[in-house]
């Protein structure tokens, strides 16, 4: 039964979508069955993971709202055996006044991913830089959010929103909705901002908080232009090296559970 | 008439909200009566401009949402004499979806702040990283929209669907919408990533892209921690430096118009 895992934070720019790709190909390497869902209309995950415009058919816009079978539009197999992707297109942001007139409106995408589940072992859904009804759509479908956190003061200053929209969740529509994880991005050892960032993190989430830290690697900023995930555009890369562990650690703290 | 710019990009983390604190600061520096509405949900231009959360009274929430007059929520004169600041709280996530019921649902913005426009010669508005209904009154109110492009690939990517949202705008409920200036941010000269991004950005934009460029410069990201405009925090700085140069240069742009 696969884990599924909301990444996200409404903060803007904090390594959402780079997360989302270089975690689900980690995942892929290590042989876990992944399956990466783009939940944003920016459409960051589908291009940046390698899936051309022109090669998408159905989105995930169809499987929410059209009621598309999810395995129709998911592409398997790419970059690794492992990594299977929903592709998602700017048409997306029409759900979000779509959603409001349907009954249980949180709860559709958790009802539309629930035949392909059993396939993977993880599944990892990228959310826009929101609070609105795509986000809540994903955390009602999601075991647990992974929560990427950049060093820097106006993500800090988010977080309180964010942990409150997940409290209103799990008071509601998804009860068992956990955190699995507090990912540190963007990280400078050199710079006071970022260490003071770490320590606030750190003393408010304990060992919530990923030993592994994602440090500021141009070479990430680099590969969603080539459209591959840093474990193939540079495996050797700190960026690489970084997200592998974070793959490692997650599924270490998957088998102590 | 104050010229009502949008500070808009749906990408998440460009610079929206430090340009918008950072110019507005600037620009009444330069003595010019500015305003800056904060109509992002995050409440970040609010607390990076220096207003404490318990010194909010009546917010954009209010002045869209119950017809509070603008004048009545107005901070006045924060740091400068010339800048008034309009302060935004989280409940201002509700208003989109509080507005799709309501008649010509996009043009509230425009006709709540019609009554305070003759007071200032620039009113700043810092919009959320989406393209949803707050979003879209921002552009129908403004006269124009100023477009931080952070100098990254996905920034570049989502420039089609800023500009498509622009061209619908034009075509609707604001047809004198126009593009006032497209600013190059988080800009890193020993980057190619940097330099490529910038040099599509000039052959796209041509002279609508500022001369001047805002580096990736720490003291930026360190100032909203000490709740400041750059211009406060460190006027010797270089993000001080070029903010001042943003204002200089649309200043001289609206003198030769
Ligand atoms: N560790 C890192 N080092 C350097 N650059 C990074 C790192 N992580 C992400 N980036 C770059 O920073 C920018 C923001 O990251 P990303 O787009 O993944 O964030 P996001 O949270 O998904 O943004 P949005 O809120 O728009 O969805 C991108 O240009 C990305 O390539
Ligand atoms: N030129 C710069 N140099 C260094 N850091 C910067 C610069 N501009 C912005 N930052 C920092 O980068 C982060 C993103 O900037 P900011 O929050 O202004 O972007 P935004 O577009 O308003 O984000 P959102 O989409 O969440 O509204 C912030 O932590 C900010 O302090
Ligand atoms: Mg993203
Ligand atoms: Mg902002």
């Amino acid at each position: 039964m696969g884990r599924i895992l909301a990444i996200a934070n409404q903060k803007g720019g904090v390594g959402k979508t780079t997360t989302a790709i270089n975690l689900a190909a980690s995942l892929a390497v290590a042989e876990q069955r992944t399956l990466l869902i783009d939940a944003d209309p920016q459409g960051n995950a589908t291009s940046g993971v390698g899936i051309p415009r022109e090669d998408i058919g159905s989105t995930t816009y169809d499987v929410l709202i059209n009621g598309t079978p999810p395995e129709l539009a998911i592409h398997r197999k790419l970059h690794f055996d492992h990594l299977d992707v929903l592709p998602a297109t700017p048409d997306l942001a029409g759900a979000e006044v779509e959603l409001v007139d349907l009954p249980s409106r949180e709860a559709t995408l958790r009802a539309a991913i629930a035949g392909v589940r059993d396939r993977y072992d993880i599944i990892l859904i990228d959310c826009p830089p929101s609070l609105g009804l795509i986000t809540l759509n994903c955390l009602v479908a999601a075991d647990a959010v992974l929560i990427p956190l950049q060093c820097e003061y106006y993500a800090l200053e988010g977080l309180s929103q964010l942990l409150a929209t997940i409290r209103l969740v799990q008071n509601g529509p998804n009860p068992t909705l956990g955190v699995d994880g507090v990912l540190l991005t963007m990280y400078d050892a050199r710079l006071n901002l970022s260490r003071q960032v770490a320590t606030d993190a750190r003393d408010h989430f304990g060992d919530t908080v990923f030993r592994t830290v994602i440090p500021r690697n141009i070479r990430l900023a680099e590969a969603p232009s080539f459209a591959k995930p840093i474990a193939v555009y540079d495996a050797a890369s700190q960026g690489a090296q970084a997200y592998m562990a974070v793959a490692r650690e997650l599924i270490d703290r998957y088998r102590a559970a």
